[in-house]
């Protein structure tokens, strides 16, 4: 069971790192994540979230929410370097939100 | 689609293959034919031209590189990230770069052929050079995955829409012409002139295209630029003959060429060209001389006067009145005469010149400033200052080799020192990182920087700190900084990132630590910044300087200079 959860939080953060290298989430906050609690933890959980949503949306697979199969080989596939969504469109995003 | 905001503000575009970072696994002749195949997608669809040249100075420079090359978004071998290109700008805007690991196919494939298409590829980055972001449409070329390519490929409907909307269609310039702001380059003149013979007494030739890209109105007493000399007598290989018959011209179409064709860039024309002297049977490239007699093969010194003889050689020139190269020169103030010059000069005062590269405290930047032991050390060239509990040790500055005598003998800086979560002492020296516990070097060091897992071509470290906020290592060189995992030794995966982090320190710090207040202070030039861990910006824009708090001096000594903002 260690060994289970062990891969599934390596996969969360690989996946971490490519919604952040792609854009749909902020870049930066692994710097501050570990040190937050509670409400504003729980908040990081929902951008994760809606980052995955979001990333299903754009690649055209079913949007689930979840890091499901498709959503691994998408992450696989072979593509540009480029970010999906630019600095200033998830800085736009947030302020929409609030 | 998507326009990113970016766009380049002229239509004829220039391109070129690095000179430097070329495919190390293909032909760079087909490699340019393909890029310039490419290009050409967006080209049938806009009104955007691309000339190649053989510059690094192109619009669009194309390079091939591996890993980490110099920008913050490293290549992660075969596989996965491709390629990517900046949006337009100057410098490195345009620039694509390509996954030189990659397996690159120039020809279309089988479908059970591995690689990648370069022609797919390439296409999908220009379009981020002419300023598209990635599109959700699936089949769009600015798809964000890889898709491969289809024989006979045209350029979607999307992508299609998005370069129309930036840079208008082809169909728009027949009817409306080219846009005002064309930027003029060196074309070839037209391969048909019109007749020489002509009757009518006005000066400007039927054949020259006028380009009015001038902020002039067309007035009929402007003479538009042109881009090239118009004198056809004077420069009969810009004016061939004409082609023998309309049908068949003389000069055909060029083809694609072997090698660029663009000329040499000393060679363009500019509009403000280098000053010189053009004599009498010479036409000045741009300058227009119908003001003067024209020049014939009887014109003699006599009868062609050009309007400033005393800038011509062959004109005598004189001193004029009363200056100072003048014999009889008077100067219009008093010359005091009491001064006289020393027979020798003063002599320092012994004992009290430094050695050349001993800094001053009070007037320098740092190389490096680490707290060890709880107490603050500053680095400078091959010296070191110490500050404990009671303030600055005395006769300090000393050599850092004194203090630890394992590093090089020749040492002449360090660039970054930090104390390890266990005590040991970090110091980066070019390429080569010094583990000491206390004074003794740890076996096994010196280390390279690749051994930590950074890039080979990374020639030193700017700074190297451990961040109160969380206890994590970081270095910082140039643009970019890296997460240091100390139990495993290496950077973490996903670093380097830009600099952009740190709010208001910029790029090209010198030093960065965390003093006893458990507050990060960074250190540029001759200032610096406290930083706000929890709010990720400096807590001050302007720097203050950093002798008056670091190094005890007056205020009015250190505070002289602006600092830096």
């Amino acid at each position: 069971a260690r060994s289970r959860s062990a891969r599934s939080a390596y996969h969360s953060k690989s996946v971490r790192s490519y919604l952040e290298n792609f854009g749909y989430l902020k870049k930066g906050q692994p710097e501050m994540a570990n040190l937050l609690l509670g409400d504003v933890a729980q908040s990081y959980e929902d951008d994760f979230r809606i980052a995955i949503k979001t990333l299903q949306e754009f690649g055209g697979i079913p949007v689930t929410g979840e890091i499901d199969e498709a959503t691994r080989e998408l992450i696989k596939k072979k593509r540009c370097g480029r970010p999906d969504r630019e600095e200033g469109d998830i800085e736009g995003g947030r302020r929409k939100k609030r | 689609f998507a326009v990113q905001g970016e766009k380049w503000k002229y239509t004829n575009l220039t391109w070129s293959l690095s000179s430097s970072r070329r495919p190390s696994q293909l032909d760079p002749h087909v490699t340019r034919s393909v890029l310039a195949r490419a290009l050409d997608v967006w080209q049938q669809a806009s009104r955007l031209t691309f000339t190649e040249v053989n510059s690094d100075d192109a619009d669009i420079v194309v390079s091939f590189a591996k890993r980490y090359h110099d920008d913050a978004y490293p290549f992660d071998g075969r596989g996965s990230i491709l390629a990517h290109a900046f949006f337009p700008g100057s410098g490195r805007g345009g620039d694509a770069h390509f996954d030189d690991d990659e397996l690159w196919l120039l020809q279309p494939k089988n479908d059970d052929e591995e690689g990648t298409s370069l022609f797919a590829v390439a296409a999908h980055e220009f379009g981020h050079s002419l300023g598209l972001s990635h599109s959700s449409v699936k089949g769009a070329l600015m798809f964000p995955w890889y898709q491969g390519i289809q024989p006979n490929f045209v350029l979607p409907e999307d992508d299609r829409n998005g370069i129309q909307q930036m840079y208008g269609s082809k169909e728009n310039e027949r009817k409306w012409g080219k846009i005002p702001y064309y930027r003029p380059i060196e074309t070839p003149p037209p391969t048909t002139t019109t007749t020489t013979t002509t009757t009518t007494t006005t000066t400007r030739r039927p054949y020259i295209h006028h380009h009015h890209n001038t902020h002039q109105g067309h007035h009929p007493n402007h003479r538009p630029y042109t881009p090239y000399p118009r004198n056809p007598n004077l420069y009969p290989k810009y004016y061939p003959e004409k082609p023998s018959s309309p049908e068949r011209p003389s000069y055909p179409r060029p083809t694609y060429p072997d090698r660029p064709s663009y000329p040499d860039r000393t060679n363009i024309p500019t509009y403000y060209p280098e000053r010189r002297h053009y004599n009498a049977t010479e036409e000045h490239p741009r300058r227009n001389h119908n003001h003067y007699p024209r020049p014939t093969e009887t014109t003699t010194q006599a009868t062609y006067r050009p309007r400033y003889p005393q800038n011509r050689p062959e004109y005598p020139t004189y001193p004029r009145a009363n200056s100072p190269t003048d014999p009889r020169y008077k100067p219009h103030y008093p010359v005091k005469t009491t001064a006289r010059p020393r027979a020798t000069p003063p002599r320092a005062p012994p004992h009290t010149t430094p050695p050349p590269d001993k800094p001053d405290a009070c007037n320098t930047n740092f190389d490096a400033v680490a707290l060890i032991r709880n107490e603050l050390f500053i680095f400078k060239n091959r010296y070191h200052w110490r500050r404990g509990a009671a303030g600055h040790y005395p006769d300090y500055p000393i050599e850092i080799t004194r203090m630890w005598t394992e590093l090089p003998r020749n040492l002449t800086h360090v660039d970054a020192v930090y104390e390890r979560p266990d005590r040991k002492i970090a110091i980066f020296v070019g390429k080569e990182l010094y583990l000491f516990d206390s004074q003794n070097l740890v076996p096994g060091y010196p280390k390279r920087l690749r051994d930590l897992g950074l890039p080979e071509s990374l020639e030193k470290l700017d700074a190297a700190m451990v961040w109160g906020h969380n206890g994590k290592t970081y270095f910082y060189s140039g643009s970019v900084y890296w997460k240091f995992d100390e139990d495993v030794g290496r950077v973490e995966l996903d670093y380097p990132r830009d600099m952009a982090m740190w709010k208001g320190v910029g790029y090209n710090i010198d030093s960065v630590f965390q003093w006893k207040d458990g507050k990060t202070y960074f250190f540029k030039g001759r200032g610096y910044w406290k930083f706000n861990d929890l709010r990720m910006r400096v807590e001050h824009e302007r720097q203050l300087p950093s002798a008056a708090f670091w190094m005890g001096c007056p205020t009015e000594r250190a505070g002289r200079r602006e600092p830096f903002r």
